[in-house]
C-alpha cells in the first residue's frame, strides 16, 4: 500500500 | 525498505530510548535541551498528519506512534515531572527557537512538493528537523563537558540522518522516479550540523577523555 501523498519514509 | 533506512530508523529509535532511559533512570535531565525536545515533538506531529489517513505498513504506523509518543513523553517529563524538572538547565537552554520555527515555516510556504496543508506541514517538519538540534548543541557547548548519555543521544541522532542519506542514494540508484530533493538537501544540512560534534565526539572517544566541546 503506497501512501497517497508518497511519503513512505518516517 | 532497504537496510540503510532500517538502520536509520533503528538508530533514531535508539537515540530516543537512550534519552528516555537517561531521564527515567537518573530522574534528571541535566544537559538535555527542552527546546530541542519541543522542536522534535512539533516535527513528529506535523510530519505524521497522515497517520490516520494513509496506511503504509504496520511498521510505519507503529514507529510513527512511538516517535510521537516518546517525544511528547520527554517534553512532559522535563516540564512537569516534579523531580526531573528541577534538573533542567533553564538558564543555559536559552536558544531563541522561534526563529527556527519562523524560518522553517516561511521556507515551507515557499518550497514544498504540493501546496496543500499536509504537504506544507510535511516540508515544514523536514526543514525544522534539520535545525532542531541547534538548541541542544548550544547547550552542550555551554555546559562544557557533556555527561555521556547526552553525548550518545546526539551521536545516535546524527547517525540516523547519515544512514538516511545512504538510503536516499540507494533509492535514487535503484528506483527510477525517486526524487526527494526536500528531504535530501535538508538531511545533508542536518548531518553537516552534527559534523563538528562528531569530530569532537570521536576525539574524546579516541583519547578516552570526557567530551570537551570548544566554548
Amino acid at each position: 500500500l503506497s501512501s497517497i501523498n508518497g511519503h513512505d519514509e518516517l | 525498505m532497504n537496510i540503510f533506512r532500517l538502520a536509520g530508523d533503528m538508530t533514531h529509535l535508539i537515540s530516543v530510548l537512550v534519552l528516555l532511559l537517561k531521564i527515567y533512570a537518573t530522574k534528571s535531565c541535566s544537559g538535555i535541551s527542552l527546546k530541542t525536545q519541543e522542536l522534535y515533538a512539533i516535527v513528529f506531529v506535523t510530519r505524521y498528519l497522515d497517520l490516520f489517513t494513509d496506511f503504509i505498513s504496520l511498521y510505519n504506523t507503529v514507529m510513527k506512534l512511538v516517535f510521537i509518543g516518546s517525544s511528547l513523553a520527554i517534553v512532559w517529563c522535563m516540564r512537569y515531572h516534579r523531580v526531573v524538572r528541577r534538573s533542567y538547565d533553564r538558564e543555559l537552554d536559552t536558544f531563541r527557537y522561534w526563529i527556527l520555527l519562523g524560518v522553517s515555516f516561511i521556507l515551507a510556504l515557499v518550497l514544498h512538493e504540493k501546496f496543500t496543508l499536509q504537504e506544507v506541514f510535511w516540508a515544514f517538519s523536514i526543514y525544522l528537523e534539520a535545525v532542531a538540534i541547534l538548541p541542544q548543541l548550544v547547550l552542550l557547548q555551554r555546559s562544557g563537558n557533556v555527561d555521556n548519555l547526552a553525548g550518545q543521544y546526539v551521536f545516535f541522532l546524527g547517525a540516523y540522518r547519515a544512514f538516511y542519506i545512504l538510503n536516499w542514494i540507494y533509492r535514487y540508484l535503484t528506483e527510477q522516479r525517486f526524487t526527494r530533493w526536500i528531504s535530501c538537501v535538508s538531511g545533508l544540512v542536518q548531518t553537516a550540523l552534527y559534523a563538528d560534534f562528531f569530530y569532537y565526539y570521536f576525539i574524546s572517544w579516541k583519547n578516552n577523555a570526557k567530551l570537551q566541546l570548544p566554548a
